[in-house]
């Protein structure tokens, strides 16, 4: 299962 | 955080550093697409929206590149349309720039993770970015040249996004996280430097200057 987090990177 | 994001960043910072030296220290930005730099400008302000929403404190790294980011681009713009605006080459740096921001902003309404204001913004911002290089390399290609230190300039931001390629697929590995719309834009963008990156390599490297078949 990928993850999508919160936009983490610059 | 991996050793790949980690010199994505550096070598990002380098890339506006070395602009922004060049164009003090030469007190001219010929050679530079000031689109270039407001596209760039743009795609800072519309990802790094929240730190104008909600204002956190300083507490971590992040928030001061951010910051860094916007300061330095919009800094960057004032010396080209202000400061030093005699020296702004505005003939040759003549690449619509309506014809990338429509596109992106029509695209990020249409492909995006999720339909509201801040993550349309980002998207928008990701796709920009993916296309900002263009004036300036359009800007190259009509003047035929590009000063050395111009081409360190574009060698460094070319290789930012080169770098956070590794970093994705780091991160698919080790951590599963895929963020596509990222990847497939930071792809595109890497592609559109692939024949500088060859002319640096093959040029710049050995001391030469990069001269475009006019």
């Amino acid at each position: 299962q990928f993850t999508i987090k919160d936009h983490d990177e610059l | 955080m991996n050793i790949f994001r980690l010199f994505g960043d550096l070598s990002h910072l380098a890339a506006i550093a070395i602009l922004l030296l060049k164009i003090w220290k030469t007190r001219s930005c010929a050679g530079v697409s000031g689109k270039t730099q407001l596209l760039f400008a743009v795609c800072f302000i519309t990802r790094y929206i929240d730190l104008f929403l909600h204002f956190v404190s300083l507490y971590n790294t992040e928030k001061v590149m951010k910051l860094i980011y916007i300061s330095a681009s919009v800094f960057t713009c004032y010396l080209i349309f202000f400061k030093f605006k005699a020296t702004y080459d505005g003939n040759h740096d003549s690449m619509r720039a309506e014809f990338l921001i429509v596109p992106a902003a029509g695209l990020a309404c249409l492909i995006n993770t999720k339909f509201d204001a801040i993550e349309i913004l980002w998207t928008f911002s990701i796709y920009l970015e993916a296309v900002a290089i263009l004036p300036q390399l359009f800007l190259i290609s009509k003047t035929g040249e590009a000063e050395t230190i111009t081409s360190h300039y574009l060698f460094a931001q070319g290789s930012y996004r080169a770098l956070y390629i590794l970093n994705w697929i780091y991160r698919y590995h080790y951590e599963s996280h895929v963020d596509t719309i990222a990847i497939v834009a930071g792809v595109v963008q890497t592609i559109l430097y692939c024949d500088f990156f060859y002319l640096y390599i093959t040029k710049v490297v050995k001391g030469q200057k990069i001269v475009l078949p006019a």
